[in-house]
């Protein structure tokens, strides 16, 4: 473990907290008797989260942590994998079952035929992968997937009007977990003799570089101090 | 040797 893996999985957990914490905010908010003004925006305007990235989210952790009772790394490893794990299925179900949560969801927008990532990342994964087994070919998968899990997301963003802050930092901080983890990768590559992944740098690589201008209009809208917007 | 390839980032 060093410190760029560790600062970039404290990052996944809090974009996974950011997201916890909007939910909570929209089921409190509606819980209210009267519609207070700032619950009135978020139950009228759309949560602006994907529901479709939420779904390949947990598709993605439950695919790559089928060894979470096989191979045991550590107590850290499995209890962040038993909370990935239970953050992105409880939130895909607060999305499309809880009756308030729901109607946060904007389905008009949030149209990505994210299936079409699906089918291509599974064959990819089939084609190239470090060794053809059930276990690695799925962990391979879950890989490419997660590369291009935020697209639904971005793509809906780039749709609402208004992004409110949680959702931003919400992506922001999803963005910025997978960069700190190729700091950890350099890190690995110069300390540990035969650390060799190409498909997972080139995989994170890729992922990272999907935000490039996600991230560029998160700063520039920190610098200027206005709304978060991004150009259709 | 055969080494079994763990995962042991998340």
């Amino acid at each position: 473990m060093n410190i760029f893996r560790l600062a970039g999985d404290m990052t996944h957990l809090m974009s996974v907290l950011v997201l916890l914490l909007k939910i909570h905010t929209i089921k409190s908010c509606a819980g209210k008797s009267y519609p207070c003004s700032l619950c009135f925006i978020l139950l009228e305007s759309s949560s602006g989260i994907s529901l479709k990235t939420q779904e390949l989210y947990a598709l993605v952790f439950a695919t790559r942590y089928l060894d979470i009772f096989t191979d045991f790394i550590s107590v850290y490893n499995t209890i962040m994998k038993l909370i990935f794990l239970g953050s992105s299925f409880s939130i895909v179900w607060y999305i499309r079952r809880h009756k308030i949560v729901r109607r946060s969801y904007d389905k008009d927008q949030d149209t990505f035929r994210h299936f079409f990532l699906v089918l291509p990342c599974l064959l990819l994964a089939l084609i190239i992968n470090e060794k053809f087994t059930f276990k690695e070919v799925l962990w391979t998968f879950s890989l490419y997937l997660e590369a291009v899990a935020i697209l639904p997301q971005l793509i809906l963003l780039q749709r609402t009007r208004n992004i409110d802050n949680l959702t931003g930092q919400y992506v922001f901080l999803l963005g910025a977990y997978r960069a700190l983890y190729i700091l950890n990768w350099i890190y690995r590559y110069f300390t540990e003799p035969h650390y060799v992944h190409w498909i997972t740098w080139i995989s994170g690589l890729v992922q990272t570089l999907l935000y490039a201008d996600f991230f560029y209009y998160y700063f520039s809208s920190l610098k200027n101090n206005v709304k978060l917007k991004l150009p259709a | 040797p055969l080494t079994v390839e763990v995962h042991d980032e998340l």
